[in-house]
């Protein structure tokens, strides 16, 4: 065949038949998917999330749909781009699952390390904690409707980073090194559930402070006679594990439409 | 545009090229989709080729063609193989510090090649 000439504009040249399985060939591939995703390498996953949490939270979500056969289908977010007529710069959700340390209060703490992928000026435009409460055997009858108010704090924005000491409660040594702030819920629970609550405040806050750790408490008032309480960060049970979402989006502005 | 399966007599085409994540092992990290289309554009893009409807990789060089075809070329410029149309893939993963996070890339997928 006539040989192929290169043209000024096409960078890329394609290796013919014989090389397709070259292996440079299946690199430069594998570095177009990090680049796309602003990796600089793939991560190394050494000790994966419990797959009963990763299932429960993607199924909370309708982020994505595990088939029978353990393949997941995620639905893209293009028909939301199509619904509100803006031209959506490149939004991404991710999930981040409840960790705990020796900073947090084992009785009502856990951290979360919220990614930023990477991006100093990703916007969140929401972010919801999900906590699951379970009805305790031990409670009151079945199906008696039981109103708790569950209390978040969270540290404000310009506070010291870190969880030393908590909102003047539990964590540690009492007393706080920040200001923390507070979401407050009613919750009117009849059976164990997962609830949700609003965070995009403190979770701006952290990225606002360059951090990415974001440390919580949870207390619960009336949860003790209601006999119902909230699951934290328990090993034995992976599946209920508290998990936050946080839906942002890359702050480039550029590209906006406006309706005029 | 063409699709590379022997039939396009080695005119610009779509040659497709899918990558299971499970045999570059990484399927750990990648929690969906299971694989990726990384298919390229080849071929030669010869002068009456500027003359097939949809293999303009632009309006622009639709309009280069035009000048082409009646021999009133801008330059001797060749014309070459590239995507004329993309698509966004949906992905769900696992990042350094454990986050699964579910992004749409733009522009990821090569759907159809053609002749700039």
């Amino acid at each position: 065949s006539s040989p192929q000439e290169s043209c000024a504009s096409c960078g890329f040249r394609a290796p013919d038949q014989s090389e397709r399985v070259n292996i440079d060939f299946l690199e430069a591939v594998k570095r177009h998917i990090l680049n796309r995703l602003q990796m600089r390498d793939r991560p190394n996953i050494t000790h994966p999330i419990p797959k009963a949490a990763m299932v429960t939270a993607l199924r909370r979500l309708h982020a994505g749909k595990v088939r029978e056969d353990g393949r997941v289908e995620i639905p893209s977010f293009d028909g939301q781009a199509a619904f509100n007529n803006e031209v959506q710069a490149e939004t991404s959700e991710i999930i981040s699952f409840a960790e705990s340390d020796e900073h947090t209060s084992t009785k009502s703490g856990l951290y979360f390390l919220v990614s930023n992928e990477g991006n100093q000026n990703l916007y969140v435009s929401q972010a919801n904690l999900w906590l699951y409460f379970r009805v305790l055997p031990a409670g009151p009858e079945k199906g008696l409707r039981r109103k708790v108010t569950v209390k978040i704090h969270y540290q404000e924005a310009g506070a010291a980073s870190g969880a030393e000491g908590g909102p003047g409660g539990g964590g540690g040594g009492g007393g706080g090194t920040g200001r923390w702030a507070l979401v407050e819920k009613r919750v009117d629970l009849k059976r164990s559930g997962w609830h949700t609550f609003p965070l995009s405040e403190a979770v701006r806050a952290v990225f606002g402070k360059g951090s990415r750790r974001q440390d919580l408490e949870v207390h619960c008032e009336g949860c003790e006679t209601a006999g119902v309480a909230p699951v934290l960060v328990d090993p034995g049970d992976p599946s209920h594990r508290p998990f936050l979402v946080v839906r942002a989006r890359q702050a480039d502005g550029k590209h906006r439409i406006r309706k005029r | 545009g063409l699709e590379c399966d022997g039939t396009s007599g080695g005119l610009c085409c779509r040659q497709q090229f899918y990558i299971d994540f499970r045999l570059i092992g990484w399927n750990d990290w990648i929690i969906a989709p299971a694989g990726y289309y990384g298919n390229y554009c080849e071929g030669s893009c010869p002068a009456y080729m500027a003359g097939v409807p949809g293999s303009a990789s632009s309006f622009h060089t639709a309009v280069v063609n035009q000048y082409r075809m009646r021999g009133m070329s801008p330059g001797s410029v060749n014309s070459c193989c590239i995507p004329t149309k993309l698509s966004t893939m949906s992905m769900l993963y696992f990042d350094d510090e454990y986050n699964i996070v579910k992004r749409d890339v733009p522009n990821m997928i090569v759907e159809e090649c053609g002749c700039a």
